[in-house]
């Protein structure tokens, strides 16, 4: 499996490294105005089957902790 | 279910896969398994069949990652010893090619002296060192079947003998996983890999029970009670056959899914159920429709159908007298019977399809080791501990019930003659099988060897005892049951085969598969 998370990131850093990583942000980062990040959290929320909260609430954060595949969720 | 955008999908069903390296964390035997076990998996719900090659030319290459390689070192799916997690260094012992080990040098402390003849590093205070241990193991004539960190002052655990802790302990480290506390005398800590023998007792599964850490105990089948102290399950372990087989949904066109319960799941989850949701197998059958029914069955007899096993081997040398998978079967048929003395007209369970009641005498249920077709004549070898009574019996002083063999002329029984008579000393437990070679030579297996007989002396050559994997490389080194049908050896362990086709006198394992599903068409 891709290593364990590495531990010293924000959960934002994770989260925006997690999003791009897996296909749900087109750019490594997100643009401050947090719309975009909402958009991607939601995207991600939905193909996961998670709550549509748009937040990163717990569960999400979670989801972005497991062990998963490496193969991208969204993108060719 | 989602499949990948474009027609990403296989346009043939005969699928070819090749395991370019492995992993130091398993027994290749191990990985064989899984991947084989994975494709298996997907076959048995589409037309694909799934076979394995070991070259480029394969249509799915499993390529274990590798890190942190020093040196330009190139993978030729030889083995690296690795000196740590995730940093290997190649030695030059036959193993892969690159910057070979520049004697003495000094890695994460340790110093590294010499290599070994099997390739193993020594450490300069004459530990063997290297690999983690990956029990059970022998070296230098001696087995070692567990860790320990008594006599140590620095933490780090040792392989030890199961024997005497004080002088064997000596023999490389244990891949600590967490230390657990060793109680009454028992190893701790390391990973099990069943199933596993240690101080007598088997270990073969996992189970929390009796702990309030979660933590996962190695325990044996009869008790849980007080056998489960001992070592660590691979809690935070992950199934190599869940992930394979997740991965080779990728490689078969399928994408992730969003139930949470399907394989194709981004998230890795552990399951003792059977891996594939409808999902999986509605994903799948959208890009190759199910798996064909096989041909209508004829009515099943009336007796209940004997569970699949493995069945006793039955090597043909002439024109094979009966071919499972053609022509309408009227499901499994015994040996030939032969008359009132002939062998036993049971089928060829090799387990009675119904317990036998302990009062009756067991020795009406007839298990073989091996029925051969040598010269003509059927061959029963039996390791059992008694004679059936439908076999002619003899004065048992003469031959203690055991390694026997009955010769089945067609017309006769001729035996049982003991094994030595053919020139298999006492060593030969047990014949698991024969393969017929031109000349009149059959080869004899038992265990880890063969020997070769000569049918017309009807005695094998002593001198001719070879290990099974010097001319069979890649077929499990503890097969139960190995034939030749269709001019291919099978050689079987538990419900799998491995499949050795020869080319230009060099034996290649071809396939995997399940006995019953791709051999007896079960």
């Amino acid at each position: 499996f891709p290593g364990e998370r590495r531990t010293n990131l924000t959960n934002r850093q994770l989260a925006e490294e997690y999003l791009h990583r897996y296909g749900y942000t087109p750019g490594a980062e997100l643009s401050e105005d947090g719309q975009s990040l909402r958009r991607a959290l939601l995207r991600l929320q939905r193909r996961l089957s998670l709550p549509e909260t748009g937040e990163l609430d717990s569960t999400t954060l979670n989801a972005m902790r497991a062990p998963r595949c490496g193969v991208p969720d969204l993108g060719r | 279910f989602q499949t990948f955008e474009g027609d990403l999908k296989w346009h043939h069903h005969n699928i070819t896969y090749w395991i370019q390296n492995y992993s130091e964390d398993l027994p290749r035997d191990v990985v064989d398994d899984a991947f084989a076990r994975a494709f298996a998996l997907w076959s048995a719900v589409t037309p694909l069949t799934f076979t394995r090659v070991y070259g480029r030319e394969a249509d799915i290459v499993i390529q274990f990652g590798v890190r942190g390689i020093q040196g330009d070192a190139h993978f030729d799916d030889e083995e690296l010893w690795s000196l740590g997690k995730g940093v290997v260094v190649p030695t030059y012992f036959g193993n892969a090619k690159g910057a070979a080990c520049h004697f003495p040098f000094t890695f994460e402390g340790r110093s590294y002296s010499a290599c070994t003849t099997d390739g193993r590093l020594y450490t300069n205070d004459g530990n063997a060192d290297g690999k983690p241990c990956v029990f059970p193991f022998t070296f230098e004539g001696r087995s070692y079947s567990a860790c320990t960190s008594d006599g140590r002052s620095d933490g780090y655990r040792w392989c030890a003998t199961t024997a005497n802790y004080d002088q064997d302990k000596l023999y490389g480290f244990c891949p600590t996983r967490v230390d657990a506390t060793v109680t009454g005398g028992n190893a701790a800590g390391e990973l099990c890999v069943f199933p596993f023998t240690f101080l007598g007792k088997e270990y073969s599964a996992c189970t929390t029970e009796g702990r309030n850490d979660g933590h996962l105990w190695c325990a044996t089948t009869s008790n849980f009670d007080k056998d489960k102290k001992w070592g660590f399950c691979p809690d935070q372990g992950y199934s190599l056959f869940l992930v394979a087989a997740h991965e080779f949904g990728h490689a078969l066109g399928l994408d992730h899914s969003s139930v949470p319960e399907a394989l194709m799941y981004p998230m890795y989850r552990f399951t003792e159920e059977h891996p594939l949701h409808r999902d999986d197998v509605q994903g799948i059958q959208h890009l190759y429709g199910p798996r064909p029914e096989p041909e209508p069955r004829p009515p099943t007899t009336t007796a209940a159908e004997p569970q699949p096993t493995a069945p006793p081997t039955v090597c043909v040398t002439g024109p094979p007298t009966a071919r499972p998978s053609e022509g309408p079967t009227t499901g499994p048929t015994g040996p030939p019977a032969a008359g009132p003395t002939g062998p036993p007209t049971a089928g060829p369970s090799a387990a009675p399809t119904e317990s036998p009641d302990p009062a009756e005498d067991v020795c009406n249920v007839d298990i073989f080791d091996a029925i051969a077709e040598i010269g003509n004549r059927l061959h029963f070898f039996k390791a059992g501990g008694c004679v059936p009574h439908s076999l002619p019996q003899t004065d048992v002083s003469l031959s203690p019930a055991g390694r026997q063999v009955w010769v089945y002329t067609g017309a006769s029984v001729l035996g049982p003659r003991r094994l030595d008579k053919l020139g298999l000393g006492p060593e030969v437990a047990q014949v698991t099988g024969a393969l017929p070679r031109p000349g009149g030579k059959v080869l004899l297996f038992s265990g880890q060897s063969f020997w070769r007989f000569d049918v017309k002396t009807q005695k094998v050559d002593p001198q001719s005892v070879t290990p099974v994997d010097q001319m069979f490389p890649g077929v499990p080194m503890s097969t139960h049951d190995i034939f030749q049908y269709q001019e291919k050896a099978y050689f079987c362990q538990d419900h799998f085969f491995w499949r050795v086709n020869s080319w230009n006198e060099v034996n290649r394992v071809d396939y995997v598969g399940y006995v019953t599903f791709d051999l007896l068409k079960c």
